[in-house]
């Protein structure tokens, strides 16, 4: 199984995964690499869009009590417009991108890519990305029976505006991969002319 | 301010193998990268470096896939925008890039059809590839032509090292250990 994770220079992610599959596997046998929540996964959500801050107390309480009826509010992010400067009008982004592999039915039965990053969303701020990872991988694709092989990558991307829109936005990306397998191939590139680095994570 | 990640799979990867699979996941950092800076976008970037992949025989997708029991190839595909935009290919034959299918059909569901019918997010085996075939991508023209498309001499050697395993005597698995530039192949 190959995959990717992209950033582009928006904020905006993606990713994508592609499958040979299981060595003598059956004719019409399907892999996580087709399967919605199991081989990739990516979303974006929209924070703070125009508004602008110093808005009064009331229209705050509002916003976060739509924000927790709809269950949108993650845990430790706090909103562009709450960290922006005083009167700027700001329009953050933050998304989350996952490429899995492994084998395909333990990875399918768990929706590894989808749980990765529910998991990602909800716990980067405190273990980090990697670390996230790790917990899904043991709450999920190793609880099923072996063999029970899996690897994952992932992007989180936060977007903020800066104050004028000449000066463009700023895109903060934190990268992680785990896996419970003998080992996950990868490689990553992140700047302009930096040559790709390539890991075989034992 | 982008950023790209590709892997090639999870499973043993021997020493021997490493610097063609290194090889292939910087190639396919690189056309990500190129897609990027020429105004694409993070879906079309994914796809292109998973094409790259796809195209290496030292890869587990497209051509270089494992052979099925009766040896043919069959491949799974899928990508996802952040916008929720999806496609995917399911155990789909003569396709040379499965990516490029799926990221067809993803982009295709974003253009509405009239009297409120839904276009598919998923299309399977022949039907994907004659799908393919109609939509211009590299496809091949039958079934026969399929079953070449993908299949490489180290498929067919492990292929047939696994048909030797299952034809043993004792018709089980029990006991036989794979070499290790095998073992990986075992797995999606």
């Amino acid at each position: 199984t190959v995959g990717a994770v992209v950033v582009d220079g928006r904020g905006h992610v993606a990713s994508g995964v592609s499958s040979g599959g299981i060595a003598l596997k059956q004719e019409g046998r399907v892999g996580e690499a087709a399967l919605y929540g199991a081989g990739c996964w990516a979303e974006e959500e929209e924070g703070g869009a125009g508004e602008e801050e110093g808005a009064g107390e009331e229209e705050q309480q509002q916003r976060e009590t739509k924000e927790k009826s709809e269950g949108r509010r993650l845990r430790g992010e706090t909103g562009a417009s709450e960290a922006a400067p005083l009167g700027s009008k700001t329009n953050s982004m933050h998304g989350v991108a996952v490429s899995t592999t492994g084998v395909g039915e333990r990875v399918a039965a768990c929706l590894l890519s989808k749980t990765a990053a529910d998991a990602v969303r909800a716990a980067a701020g405190d273990q980090g990305v990697s670390g996230a990872l790790r917990s899904a991988l043991r709450r999920s694709v190793l609880k099923t029976p072996p063999p029970n092989d899996a690897g994952v990558i992932c992007v989180l991307a936060q977007r903020s505006e800066r104050a004028h829109p000449d000066q463009g936005c700023e895109v903060k990306v934190e990268f992680g991969a785990a896996h419970c397998s003998h080992s996950l191939a990868v490689a990553h590139c992140g700047a302009p002319r930096a040559e790709p680095s390539v890991h075989f994570m034992p | 301010g982008y950023f790209i990640a590709v892997h090639a799979g999870a499973g043993f990867h021997s020493k021997s193998s490493q610097p063609k699979v290194a090889r292939a996941l910087r190639a396919a950092c690189r056309a990500a990268r190129k897609t990027l800076r020429e105004g694409g976008t993070a879906l079309q970037a994914v796809t292109n470096a998973i094409s790259v992949l796809e195209d290496d025989p030292s890869c587990n997708a497209g051509r270089g896939s494992n052979l099925t029991f009766n040896g043919s190839v069959e491949c799974d595909a899928s990508v996802m925008a952040g916008t929720a935009c999806y496609g995917a290919v399911a155990a789909v034959p003569g396709i040379r890039n499965p990516v490029k299918a799926a990221s067809l059909l993803a982009r295709e569901t974003l253009e509405p059809l009239p009297c409120g019918l839904i276009r598919p997010t998923m299309l399977a085996g022949e039907g994907a590839r004659v799908w393919a075939a109609q939509r211009g991508l590299e496809a091949a023209e039958s079934r026969e032509q399929a079953a070449q498309m993908h299949s490489t001499p180290r498929a067919v050697r492990q292929w047939q090292t696994f048909q030797a395993i299952l034809a043993d005597a004792t018709g089980e698995y029990s006991g036989v250990v794979l070499p290790d530039s095998q073992q990986q192949r075992l797995f999606d």
